[in-house]
C-alpha cells in the first residue's frame, strides 16, 4: 500500500493493535516466572538472534537462555540491562523494526562496548 | 556500526551497480523516486555509483514488495512487525513488506496514523544492509534496527557514514566532517544478515 501522504490512509487499513502489541503484558516478567506470552517472545528474540537457533523450549518460563536473550537486547538497544522485562525494553521491542537478525554467529557487536561474557549467543546465518 | 561475519562488500569492480524494481509490482514513477534518493544519499559518501535498469533478472540490486511468504524463507507478517529485509554483499536482494502503509511524502509533522511507516527512511535502512552494514546500537543511525511509525529519518548519521566508509572508502567530493573522523577500529563482525 503507497500512499501520498498520511491522511491519504483509509482508516481501514490501520489496525487497531499491532503484531507485538500483547508484549506489553510482560511487564516485570523475570527469571523463574511463568507467564502466558512467553513463548511468542522467545520466538520473538530467536528470530533476532539472541536466542539460538537450537533453543526449542518455547514453555511459558522464564529460564536462563531467556534472561541473557533480553540482557543482549537491552545492551544493544542501551537500556539497563537487567535481564528482566520492564517498562522501556518492552516499549522497544513493540517498535516496528527491520527483519535482519542483530546477532548472526556469535557476539553482538552492534553494542559499542564489551558485551557480557554470558552474552555470547551462536545462531546461524539464513 | 556492525558488519555481516566475514564483511562482505562489493568487490572493487562492482563500484558502479545497477538496481531494477520486481516488474510485478509496477511501482509508479514517484515511489522509484524514493529510491533513488535513498541511494543517492550513500553514493554521496562513499564511491559506489547507483543506476536503475529495467531488467530485473540482470540488475546487481534487486527490490520487491511482498505479501507474507515470499519464498526466502522469511514471510513478513502483515502491518507494522517486521517492515523488511535484505541481504548481504553480493546477493542484492532487497524485500519490503507490501502489507504496510508506506508513505511517500514522509511529511509526518501533523501526526501520523500508528501505522504509517515512511518508505524512504526503511529504503535507505535496507541499503545499508545490500552494501554490507549490519545493524547499529546508535539510536541516531539510519541502521538501528527499529523505527517508530509516524518518524522519518533518512539522513545518514555519522556513525553509518564511518562503517560505509570503511568498507568502501570516500567520496573524494564529499566535504562532510566525517571524514576527518578515526574510524573506532577493527570490529567484531556480526549485525544482521539473510
Amino acid at each position: 500500500h503507497f500512499f501520498p501522504n498520511i491522511t491519504a490512509i483509509p482508516s481501514s487499513l490501520i489496525p487497531n493493535t499491532t503484531i507485538w502489541a500483547a508484549f506489553s503484558n510482560l511487564v516485570g516478567c523475570k527469571k523463574g516466572q511463568k507467564a502466558d506470552g512467553l513463548p511468542k517472545l522467545k520466538e520473538y528474540f530467536q528470530y533476532f538472534g539472541y536466542l539460538n537457533t537450537s533453543y526449542s523450549d518455547f514453555s511459558d518460563e522464564f529460564d536462563d537462555s531467556l534472561e541473557i536473550a533480553v540482557k543482549t537486547y537491552q545492551l544493544n538497544f542501551n537500556l539497563n540491562a537487567t535481564g528482566q522485562i520492564d517498562a522501556e525494553t518492552i516499549k522497544r521491542i513493540v517498535v516496528p523494526r527491520c527483519g535482519n537478525p542483530d546477532i548472526v554467529n556469535g557476539t553482538s557487536a552492534m553494542h559499542p562496548g564489551k558485551p557480557s561474557a554470558n552474552s555470547t549467543i551462536h545462531t546461524v546465518a539464513h | 556500526y556492525s558488519f555481516f561475519p566475514n564483511r562482505p562488500r562489493w568487490p572493487p569492480s562492482k563500484s558502479q551497480l545497477t538496481y531494477a524494481f520486481l516488474p510485478e509490482n509496477q511501482l509508479s514513477d514517484v515511489v522509484k523516486t524514493v529510491f533513488s534518493r535513498a541511494f543517492e544519499r550513500w553514493s554521496e559518501v562513499t564511491t559506489l555509483t547507483f543506476t536503475e535498469i529495467s531488467s530485473f533478472n540482470r540488475a546487481d540490486i534487486r527490490i520487491g514488495f511482498f505479501s507474507r511468504e515470499h519464498g526466502d524463507g522469511e514471510p513478513f507478517d502483515g502491518v507494522l512487525g517486521t517492515l523488511a529485509h535484505a541481504f548481504s554483499p553480493p546477493t542484492g536482494r532487497c524485500h519490503f513488506d507490501g502489507e504496510e502503509n508506506w508513505v511517500i511524502d514522509g511529511d509526518f509533522l501533523n501526526g501520523a496514523p500508528l501505522s504509517a511507516v515512511d518508505l524512504e527512511s526503511v529504503a535507505v535502512h535496507e541499503i545499508g544492509h545490500i552494501l554490507g552494514l549490519g545493524h547499529s546500537s546508535v539510536e541516531e543511525a539510519i541502521m538501528y534496527p527499529s523505527i517508530s511509525s509516524g518518524t522519518r529519518k533518512v539522513e545518514l548519521a555519522d556513525d553509518d557514514i564511518m562503517g560505509i566508509q570503511e568498507l568502501y572508502g570516500s567520496n573524494p567530493n564529499y566535504n562532510g566532517s566525517v571524514s576527518s573522523l578515526t574510524p573506532t577500529g577493527e570490529r567484531e563482525t556480526s549485525g544482521a544478515s539473510r
